[in-house]
């Protein structure tokens, strides 16, 4: 176990339970700006954390982050623990990003999928889906980001529960998509939600269910276009970027068709590293290298949030 | 555990619509048990999917038959699963 979040190796994958003591050991680390949040219990029990970053105030405007829906994308959870640690290193170093901070809180979830995540560990490295059993069928599991309440049922999602993307018997049946629901409701000040996928080097918008555009088509367009620009200028990585259903292909009940239908008009999905020549299983050299540059599109996307109250 | 020596990622390139529909039909045929990382969606954009080892020869025999193109994207699932469980293991060490 590290014993301090400077010793910690970020360019390796972790268990859970190494993720859920980093965790600890921010909060402990920085006491008056990251607190740990258990926000419900997935299916088979494991406590769903969320991070806080805050700077004080009440209830401020919020920027959310989410990775690891997926359970197999892990350069994605990886990423969630770099980031973590950037946020709190940055913070009254960066000013920029000081900014952010003394204005608007940030929530990050880093397992999103703790019973998938660990399935990844324990059994089966390829796993997708939650844990959940379905009646009337021996197979396992709901895809979390078709089980939204956006566009729920449509096509872009299968009614077979042995499929990767069974969308599950109803919206939000799945208590790791229901718990971030009720905090977003609760919570009720966010203003922008980025969910983290891998991979395909992609940064989408909505609508993934449906061809029509969202309103602010054109501002989210924009944003995606420059948050790509600041990604690439790192290392080069080349990133498409656009709605899900132009871009990828239909989804519905997805995770930001929800989010933007809320309200948050900053919702964006990334799909990390790489374009296929590793996919999922993208080698640990690489989280590092994925983190830095996602996080320069991340900036982006919070500073423009800042920048545009709404 | 679950292993996966001799499953490949292959990646398949429809030229049009009708191929796309073609590798639907092959999603639907459960007993193969693909996985498709990518799914298929517009011509042109890349189809992935993980074929286990006993699956693989029928795949590539639909495959060819229709005139589907495809790579092999990984040649080995297991191996790149080996290689990520060493580094893992290094790192703690």
């Amino acid at each position: 176990r590290a014993r301090s979040t400077n010793t910690f190796n970020y360019a390796t994958y972790h268990t859970l339970e190494e993720i859920y003591d980093f965790m600890d050991l921010l909060a402990a680390e920085h006491p008056q700006l990251v607190s740990k949040l258990q926000i419900g219990s997935s299916y088979e029990g494991r406590p769903i954390y969320v991070l806080k970053f805050s700077t004080g105030g009440n209830n401020r405007p919020a920027i959310w982050i989410d990775t690891g829906i997926h359970s197999r994308e892990w350069v994605t959870q990886a990423s969630g623990v770099w980031f973590a640690k950037k946020i709190a290193q940055d913070y009254g170093q960066d000013p920029a990003f000081t900014a952010i901070l003394d204005n608007m809180d940030i929530f990050l979830e880093i397992v999103t999928n703790p019973d998938g995540f660990a399935f990844t560990h324990s059994k089966n490295r390829m796993w997708r889906k939650t844990r959940s059993l379905t009646s009337g069928s021996t197979c396992i599991g709901v895809d979390p980001n078709r089980n939204w309440d956006a566009g729920f049922g449509k096509a872009g999602s299968s009614s077979n529960p042995c499929s990767e993307t069974y969308r599950g018997k109803f919206a939000n049946s799945e208590v790791e998509v229901k718990s971030i629901v009720d905090f977003v409701k609760e919570h009720g000040n966010i203003k922008a939600f980025i969910s983290i996928h891998s991979y395909s080097q992609l940064l989408l918008y909505p609508f993934g269910y449906k061809r029509e555009s969202p309103a602010d088509k054109d501002e989210l367009d924009q944003v995606a276009k420059s948050a790509v620009e600041a990604l690439t200028s790192l290392y080069g990585t080349k990133f498409k970027y656009g709605s899900i259903i132009t871009t990828i292909y239909q989804a519905s009940g997805g995770t930001i068709d929800w989010t933007y239908d809320q309200g948050i008009k900053y919702s964006f999905t990334f799909e990390l590293r790489d374009t296929g020549r590793y996919g999922f299983l993208l080698p640990a050299s690489q989280i590092i290298p994925t983190a830095q540059e996602t996080w320069l599109a991340l900036l982006t996307i919070m500073e423009h949030t800042l920048n545009h109250p709404y | 555990k679950e292993d996966f020596v001799g499953h490949q990622v292959l990646r398949i390139s429809a030229a049009d619509e009708a191929q796309v529909q073609m590798v639907k039909e092959l999603e639907d045929l459960e007993h193969l048990q693909l996985d498709f990382w990518r799914g298929p969606a517009q011509p042109g954009s890349p189809i992935d999917v993980r074929v286990p080892f006993p699956s693989i020869q029928a795949v590539k025999v639909f495959l060819e038959a229709r005139g589907l193109r495809y790579t092999i994207m990984i040649e080995d699932v297991q191996s790149l699963l080996d290689d990520e469980q060493e580094q893992m293991f290094a790192s703690r060490s």
